[in-house]
């Protein structure tokens, strides 16, 4: 296992906080 | 005032169940207010920023997608009970930015501003190509068809006269042509029966209102008009100064099954 100090790992996917979920469709 | 440290909005996740109380307070809110048209439910939260408010609580700040439902807004179903317009009827969104105070626990509205808009013709026609549209509600066949409807209701109705509140909602449907119409109505101290004419007719103190629909359908020689309407309780008498539909305010009303509604028909003429 070779290690690269400085480069940043991604978290997995971005969570967008807004807007949040359709309930029933959008229009 | 210039902010300082600690005066900055906290920000919270558009799902987050705090957000979804204050979304339902809102909507809530904006239901008990309504003087006309349909009540709505929470479709989507947009955005949301958590002020701190002082001396003490926070104030939500709120973009709010809703959508119309099939309920009139003077009917005491609750909101939760009520369907959601579908697309194919033509289906309605509100737009609506809230501030709601969030203080020990309880929240309450400070402000409301809501506009409403029908779905696009485009967008409908691609769901149903052959759906009526909403037609304007000044157009000469839809006061017709709401015109006569409320003329067979009264014919038929051996109680009071009713007289109308407002028109809501028309279709023109293209095959086999009609007019389909959703509108409001109140009783008034003129026997249906008897009257001779309708602008002598007040609105009864204990306001009484009801919703109707109709199909209004254009015949060989003729037309044909259903209508079925459902009278709401009555609802108690409001100070001097008044006007108008009241808004359906938890305290003045107590909200009522449908069940407990006070159904009139469905007449059939």
């Amino acid at each position: 296992m070779v290690a690269q100090p400085g480069v940043a790992v991604a978290a997995g996917p971005v969570v967008r906080p807004c807007p949040g979920r359709i309930r029933h469709f959008k229009i | 005032a210039p902010h300082g440290p600690g005066l900055g909005y906290r920000e919270l996740n558009c799902d987050d169940p705090e957000t979804e109380q204050a979304a339902l307070a809102a909507v809530d809110y904006l239901n008990s207010n309504l003087l006309q048209g349909y009540k709505h439910t929470l479709n989507q939260i947009d955005k949301v920023k958590v002020w701190p408010r002082r001396p003490t609580g926070e104030v939500f700040e709120m973009e709010i997608d809703t959508l119309e439902t099939t309920c009139y807004a003077l009917d005491p179903t609750p909101a939760a009970n009520c369907s959601v317009r579908k697309l194919e009827q033509h289906a309605v969104e509100g737009d609506c930015d809230f501030h709601v105070l969030k203080q020990d626990g309880q929240f309450s509205v400070l402000s409301a501003k809501c506009d409403s808009s029908p779905d696009s013709a485009e967008d409908v026609r691609k769901v149903c190509p052959d759906c009526p549209l909403l037609a304007p509600l000044n157009d000469t066949r839809v006061v017709h068809a709401v015109e006569a409807a409320l003329a067979a209701f009264n014919n038929r109705n051996n109680g009071s006269y009713y007289q109308l509140v407002e028109v809501s909602r028309a279709q023109l449907v293209p095959l086999p042509v009609s007019t389909y119409v959703e509108f409001a109505v109140a009783a008034t101290d003129c026997v249906a029966k008897e009257v001779i004419d309708p602008a002598n007719c007040n609105l009864l103190a204990e306001k009484q209102y009801g919703f109707c629909k109709s199909t209004l359908t254009q015949k060989v020689g003729g037309e044909d008009v259903a209508v079925t309407c459902t009278v709401f309780p009555t609802q108690p008498v409001l100070p001097d100064g008044t006007n108008g539909p009241s808004p359906m305010v938890a305290s003045a009303a107590p909200a009522s099954p449908p069940a407990a509604a006070v159904m009139v028909g469905p007449l059939v003429v």
